[in-house]
C-alpha cells in the first residue's frame, strides 16, 4: 500500500 | 490529495510556463541552464516509465506525460529553435558529477531491487541536485532576468510544497518515504540561498543581483 501511494506523488 | 502537494503541483505546472514563457518571449534561453533542463528530462523519463503499465488517475497520467513532453519540447528549444542563443561557456557544470552519485545511491537506497524502483531512486536523487549546474550559472554571471528568477522561484516552491505535504501524510495516512523525503529536504535546501535574494530583491521590485 505504501508502494502504491508513493507512485500517486509526482 | 491535499492542498501541499496540489500547490506544489501547480506550481511546478506554473515553472514550467514560466520558462516556456521567457524563451518565446525574449526569443532566447540565455540564462538558463541546459544542462539542468537535460537533467530533468533525464529525470522526467526514468521515474514516469510507469505511465506504461500502472494506472492511477487522471490526473497523474496527465501531469506525468505534460512533464516528459514540456522537458523534451524545452530541450528542442535550447538546442535548435534557439540554439544561438546558448552559451556553453557559461554552462560549465560537470553533470557526471552528479549522474555518478546518484547512480550508486540507488543501488544502495531503494524499495525494491527492480529495473522501475531503481530508476524511481535514481529519478529521485537526480531530481534533488538537477538544479545545480543552473544556480552554478546564475552564480557565474551574477545576475538574473526578473522572468528566470520567477522561473525558479516556482520550481523551489514545488518541492518545497511537497514538505508539509508529506507530514500531512504522515499523520492522516500513517505513509513515511524516507527516500522522497529525504531528496525533498536536499533539493529545498539547495535553493535556501538563490529565495532569501528572491524574497529580499526580486519581490521588492529590483533586479536579481548576487552580492560580488
Amino acid at each position: 500500500p505504501v508502494e502504491q501511494k508513493r507512485h500517486d506523488e509526482l | 490529495m491535499n492542498l501541499f502537494r496540489l500547490f506544489g503541483d501547480l506550481s511546478h505546472l506554473a515553472s514550467i510556463f514560466i520558462l516556456l514563457q521567457k524563451i518565446q518571449s525574449t526569443r532566447s534561453c540565455r540564462g538558463i541552464s541546459f544542462k539542468t533542463q537535460a537533467l530533468y528530462a533525464t529525470v522526467f523519463i526514468a521515474r514516469y516509465l510507469d505511465l506504461f503499465y500502472e494506472w492511477v488517475s487522471l490526473y497523474n497520467f496527465t501531469m506525468k506525460v505534460f512533464f516528459i513532453a514540456s522537458s523534451c519540447y524545452i530541450l528542442y528549444l535550447m538546442k535548435y529553435k534557439y540554439r544561438p542563443t546558448h552559451d556553453p561557456s557559461i554552462d560549465t557544470f560537470r553533470v557526471e558529477y552528479l549522474l555518478g552519485p546518484c547512480v550508486v545511491l540507488a543501488l544502495l537506497f531503494h524499495y525494491k531491487f527492480t529495473v522501475p524502483e531503481l530508476l524511481w531512486s535514481f529519478s529521485i536523487f537526480l531530481e534533488s541536485v538537477a538544479i545545480l549546474p543552473q544556480l552554478f550559472l546564475l552564480q557565474r554571471t551574477g545576475e538574473a532576468e526578473t522572468i528566470t528568477t520567477h522561473y525558479l522561484a516556482a520550481l523551489g516552491a514545488y518541492r518545497a510544497l511537497y514538505i508539509p505535504n508529506w507530514i500531512y501524510r504522515y499523520f492522516t495516512e500513517d505513509m513515511v518515504d524516507p527516500i522522497a523525503v529525504t531528496a525533498g529536504l536536499v533539493q529545498t535546501a539547495l535553493y535556501l540561498d538563490f529565495f532569501y535574494v528572491y524574497v529580499t530583491k526580486v519581490l521588492q521590485g529590483q533586479k536579481f543581483e548576487l552580492p560580488a
